[in-house]
């Protein structure tokens, strides 16, 4: 079914706070909406490879329930 | 398998640790366990050495919180992020922060989290591993409840380790050389008593493989500790252990695990002080002391708490008198004796062995009582002493006890 709107702002809002704790993505507060999820799809790669999903960088179910699994706190990726 | 930026490591084998606080999830004793455990995963493929510390500033400082608790990565509630760890050095570097407001369990049901499994691979982070992309590595990042009671390390989590810190050091058993199978030999017949033969040199030929199940009759057969157990007498080897009991008569070997899970193996000594029903297990500078399965809370403990000088930093061998409550513990050519009724090291010792124990003037590897007289393991040989008489009675194969 399509995903409910205000269900899909709260996975997109989920999955920020996921890749800024364990991938080191930075929400830059730029009016380029366009540029800000475009790194957040680099981002959303990044983890997907790690954890040998199909890499496509789309919040989809899949990488959805990998990021709601339970995990250690300690990022996957690092600066 | 990754390490951190940089590869911090520990710059020294000997790593501290401190439990700050417990979990109301669970026994105290269990919480001790886990850990406990959980360091020995590492400790059994590194040359690194944990130490537990009761107070003060340890290497790495284990505490349970919730929510924002001190650092820049608050906790997130049920679920989600379980715990995180901080690599290697100074203050915060090296401490495992686990989420209180998770359900902690020894269990590896799904009603909560395996503190042992959660703390292994937060440990992991403490000595400077990151995540492992490795599906069913322990540093995968993520929870996968599994079996723990023979947990083995993925090869790629040992691959990691050993990358920053090598594989464990020779054990200082001198190596043994492998044997071809042979049957059981008829126990050689007892020899005249002479002096200890010096500590057998490693011959040629393949060392056998560590850990690999010895055989209860080889003639070369040697023992790291021996002690009796309510009535039992146990020999112990790597991490198996022979048991020897008046009621049965054949002889059990089984594993040390499966008496007591979160006990390392490999120990240097062990004695039972039988009016306590207490048994005490040494491993390098420390020991634990048990009454049948259960391991008492707050142990390990150093053995200086027994009154040994730093300079000791571990036994060969030790046993009890049940005549004079005195205990014997024995360190190269030297020995101490304790007093189980004041708790306390007696004064004038250390001694020379041979000045007190006939015929005994090299290092002991296992020591027992038993029938009234002591008996001395050195190698594959034993050495029978009525120390009333201080005579050397005879001396026997090691494993004589199993009626090969």
């Amino acid at each position: 079914f399509p995903v409910a709107p205000e269900k899909e702002k709260e996975d997109m809002q989920f999955a920020k706070k996921y890749l800024e704790n364990f991938y080191d993505f930075k929400e830059e507060k730029t009016l380029f909406k366009a540029k800000d999820l475009n790194q957040m799809s680099d981002k959303i790669r990044e983890m997907q490879s790690f954890f040998g999903l199909e890499v496509n960088g789309e919040l989809n179910p899949k990488t959805l329930d990998m990021m709601k699994q339970p995990r250690c706190g300690t990022p996957d990726v690092r600066s | 398998y990754s390490a951190f930026p940089h590869r911090p490591t520990w710059r020294k084998e000997d790593v501290t640790y401190r439990i700050l606080n417990y979990t109301p999830d669970m026994l105290q004793a269990d919480v001790e366990e886990a850990i406990a455990r959980a360091f020995q995963v590492w400790s059994s493929v590194t040359p690194l050495r944990f130490t537990r510390l009761y107070g003060g500033q340890a290497d790495i400082m284990i505490s349970f919180a919730a929510g924002f608790h001190g650092d820049f990565y608050s906790f997130d509630g049920p679920g989600g992020t379980l715990a995180h760890a901080y690599p290697p050095g100074g203050g915060i570097g090296g401490d495992a922060h686990f989420d209180e407001d998770e359900n902690w369990t020894k269990f590896t049901t799904y009603s909560g989290y395996n503190l042992f499994l959660v703390a292994a691979h937060e440990l992991g982070h403490s000595l400077g591993l990151s995540h492992s992309n490795v599906f069913g590595a322990l540093m995968y990042p993520i929870y996968m409840a599994r079996d723990t009671r023979n947990f083995q390390l993925h090869q790629d989590d040992i691959d990691g380790i050993q990358a920053l810190y090598g594989p464990p050091r020779e054990s200082p058993a001198l190596p043994t050389k492998a044997f071809p199978p042979q049957e059981p030999t008829e126990m050689a017949p007892a020899e005249t008593p002479t002096e200890m033969s010096p500590r057998e040199e490693p011959t040629e030929g393949t060392p056998s493989k560590p850990h690999q199940r010895p055989d209860d009759c080889d003639p070369h057969l040697s023992f790291d500790a021996i002690t009796t157990l309510r009535g039992e007498t146990l020999f112990f080897k790597d991490s198996y252990v022979w048991r020897k009991s008046p009621y049965f008569s054949d002889i059990e070997h089984d594993t040390i695990f499966s008496f007591w899970p979160s006990l390392i193996a490999g120990f240097d000594a062990a004695y039972e002080v039988d009016n306590k029903d207490r048994v005490l297990f040494f491993k390098d500078n420390q020991y634990w002391a048990v009454s049948g399965y259960s391991i008492e809370s707050g142990f390990p403990k150093p053995i200086q708490n027994l009154g040994f000088p730093t300079s000791v930093r571990k036994i060969d061998a030790a046993v009890h008198d049940q005549n004079t409550k005195r205990t014997y513990f024995f360190v190269g050519n030297k020995y101490w004796s304790f007093n189980e009724n004041t708790q306390s090291m007696e004064r004038g010792y250390p001694r020379k062995i041979a000045a007190d124990f006939q015929g005994i003037s090299h290092p002991v590897d296992a020591a027992l009582q038993k029938n009234g007289y002591f008996y001395f393991f050195h190698g594959s040989n034993q050495y029978e002493v009525d120390i009333k008489k201080k005579k050397l009675i005879r001396i026997m194969k090691s494993n004589s006890w199993f009626n090969c």
